[in-house]
């Protein structure tokens, strides 16, 4: 290329445990992909045809000579996680989500994926919903360019996950439908709008404090399945449930979730009950039950931090409401 | 003005390792998630 191509760098996020896609499509005409719909960043990237790692292979590609709207950045990016890395360059183009269209949204497109999780990966690319400030320098992330393309008459948006079924889960773009809550939203201001990082009070069980004693912060993540905290008080919450570290992971009597109590995370002077329904996570393939919960290895934080994923997701109907830097939970249907 | 877009509920990578019965080797490969190493990088 006679491009004097510029490089960023941006970490990516666990990929091992993301359950949830949508379709979107880029291009003119369209090209269709399965992207995960990821609040814990802000980025959206799909492989492109110049990629000939396995993981691209294995799913659809963008050609950007099929379309006729396509530009090329002219910028280097490099995608970081934890068990590999992707390189590949920035473009814009036409984005469709459903009857939304963005069009000049900038996106990355794979050229190379070096990552065994990739490979098992059903979804495509990701498409992250944070603030600006996560996202590649220079990019306008979607749902900026969305509002500012009157596509969306405010800058909000919800999830429904669902717990069982395959199908019924919605993310919402432009308000909230109100059939898919019970009672009233109740709000949290951000504590910084960057992640969609929220002021956690406490955690507790039967009443007594097992995590974040002195109020911590948590993340609201629909990129993370599980829950996700300090490994001290994660393994504090392991014990509690009887859980027994099995090849790697941990193992909970299925049973207990009959017997277990709830975990209640107050935010916001507001109890948010988490039952083990929702926190012991059966597999129907081999009839074992697993942890919702996971421990960040405490010499890698300083503070006292959670994420809360797909566990407390399913629970809570959330709605990301960008424009006045807050966030909405009321139980889901 | 609400678009609603279906998601679906897919099985995950730990899953789809776990079936087949790869994901113990996998962990070990792979010692952080992405989680512990972004906060390693920073």
């Amino acid at each position: 290329s006679s491009y004097v191509r510029k490089f960023a760098s941006h970490p990516l996020r666990n990929y091992l445990d993301l359950a949830y896609m949508g379709n979107i499509s880029i291009g003119t005409p369209p090209q269709q992909f399965s992207v995960v719909f990821d609040t814990g960043s802000s980025d959206l990237w799909v492989p492109s045809i110049y990629c000939k790692s396995k993981a691209c292979v294995t799913h659809r590609s963008f050609n950007p000579s099929h379309s006729s709207t396509f530009h090329d950045w002219g910028k280097s990016i490099t995608l970081e996680y934890g068990s590999g890395e992707m390189s590949g360059f920035l473009g814009h183009d036409t984005v469709r989500i459903g009857q939304l269209t963005s069009t000049d949204q900038a996106f990355g497109l794979s050229k190379e994926e070096i990552s065994r999780t990739f490979e098992h990966a059903i979804f495509d690319g990701i498409l992250g919903l944070a603030y600006p400030s996560l996202a590649i320098k220079g990019t306008t992330i979607i749902i900026d360019n969305l509002k500012k393309q009157d596509q969306i008459s405010e800058p909000v948006f919800a999830f429904y996950l669902s717990t069982n079924k395959e199908e019924g889960s919605v993310v919402m773009f432009g308000g909230v439908d109100k059939k898919y809550y019970k009672g009233d939203l109740k709000w949290v201001p951000l504590s910084k709008p960057h992640y969609w990082q929220i002021a956690l009070d406490r955690i507790t069980w039967r009443g007594e404090v097992i995590g974040c004693p002195r109020g911590c912060q948590a993340i609201m993540d629909t990129g993370t399945s599980l829950l996700i905290g300090p490994s001290k008080a994660v393994a504090k919450i392991h014990s509690l449930i009887n859980a027994a570290y099995v090849k790697e992971e941990y193992v909970v009597p299925c049973n207990a979730r009959k017997a277990l109590p709830d975990i209640v995370f107050t935010i916001n002077n507001v109890n948010y009950p988490v039952p083990p329904r929702a926190y012991v996570q059966e597999d129907a393939s081999n009839n074992l039950c697993y942890s919702g919960f996971d421990g960040i290895m405490d010499t890698l934080s300083e503070s006292d931090s959670w994420i809360l994923g797909d566990v407390f997701l399913r629970v809570y109907f959330t709605v990301f409401d960008q424009g006045q830097n807050r966030i909405g939970l009321a139980p889901a249907v | 003005c609400l678009v609603m877009i279906p998601l679906t509920k897919v099985k995950s990578v730990r899953e789809s390792l776990r079936e087949k019965g790869l994901l113990k080797n996998f962990l070990k490969e792979h010692p952080y998630n992405m989680i512990q190493f972004r906060l390693m990088k920073n």
